[in-house]
């Protein structure tokens, strides 16, 4: 699965999410990724958020719609990240799930649980993506 | 980061995808082309093999897509749930977003509204998908999503018809258990 989340110069956001899901799933099964708030969300006004992970469980949480959330009512993307891996873990303690959170500002973290997540990003001026690696909480 | 930005998750192979869609904002392309094609650059290269054809085959050993993308500055969402035999998904879950009302669409039906904005229809398996089918099916069709049915998901292949006392004590969600090895999008 990838989600991405972009911000324009003029503080336009999109988001999105592209994946041919789960191996071995049952024909008709759709995962998180296609849903608004589990595999991706925006709002322009605050930020953005894509996830991936076991979609069966995180599309029960909207972990971007609670980032995002998060974000419009203060939090930091780091600690928006977090609170929402941390909502699923405190059910689901093995889940694997993986969250990237970037404000309307261009400040990105990510949090993630049960395997190294690693997400990547690119602004002005670099001249190559760069890669970030997050340890699970 | 300074704007225009891009992030996503996964690095290594998925990064093709903020190239792309970097490089389509510093080309005055709006925010919502940008991650259309950014993701469409990883569902051409399959990154990871967890995005586009020839991924992810399902128990019938089809490859189906998922995808959506969402208008920032006006919440507007189009998603494609299941699309078979449609590689470009992204492409037509933002074609769910620009021409209809609704949100998302499934399926076949999915795939008839691909296919009536210009999309074509192909076969999404690859050689790849095949092979990682049939070595699923000879492995005992381990793992799957199984839960609370004969004969035991565990050991056995399907078909499979649901136990008389109901579903079974492991099912996720009762107690958080037993989802390891069980995979993920």
């Amino acid at each position: 699965t990838i989600s991405l989340v972009a911000l324009g110069k003029d503080g336009s956001m999109a988001a999105g999410t592209t994946t041919n899901g789960k191996a071995y799933k049952i024909p008709g099964r759709v995962g998180d990724g296609p849903i608004a708030g589990s595999g991706s969300y925006v709002d322009s006004l605050v930020g953005g958020c894509g996830a991936t992970g076991d979609g069966d469980l995180m599309m029960r949480f909207l972990p971007c719609y609670q980032a995002v959330e998060n974000m419009r009512r203060g939090m930091s993307p780091a600690a928006a990240a977090e609170d929402a891996v941390r909502r699923m873990v405190k059910r689901f303690p093995d889940i694997q799930a993986g969250v990237v959170v970037m404000n309307n500002k261009g400040e990105h973290a990510a949090a993630a649980s049960g395997w190294h997540f690693t997400y990547s990003f690119r602004g002005q001026g670099m001249n190559k993506t760069h890669v970030v690696q997050v340890d699970p909480i | 980061t300074a704007p225009p930005v891009v992030i996503h998750t996964w690095g290594g192979p998925f990064t093709v995808a903020a190239d792309a869609a970097h490089d389509a904002l510093t080309n005055a392309r709006s925010v919502l082309d940008a991650v259309q094609i950014g993701g469409a650059a990883c569902e051409n290269n399959q990154c990871d093999g967890t995005v586009g054809y020839g991924g992810s085959p399902s128990e019938n050993c089809e490859t189906t897509l998922d995808a959506m993308i969402m208008d920032g500055n006006t919440l507007n969402v189009g998603a494609v749930g299941a699309l078979r035999r449609v590689k470009h998904a992204i492409a037509v879950a933002r074609h769910v977003l620009e021409y209809t009302g609704h949100t998302m669409l499934v399926g076949d039906s999915a795939t008839l509204f691909a296919a009536q904005n210009g999309f074509k229809e192909e076969d999404l398996a690859t050689d790849q998908s095949r092979d990682m089918c049939e070595h699923w099916k000879r492995n005992q069709c381990q793992p799957n999503s199984w839960i609370g049915v004969v004969p035991d998901p565990k050991s056995s292949c399907g078909p499979y018809t649901p136990l008389e006392n109901g579903a079974s004590e492991t099912a996720p969600g009762q107690d958080g258990g037993d989802i390891k090895g069980r995979g993920h999008d």
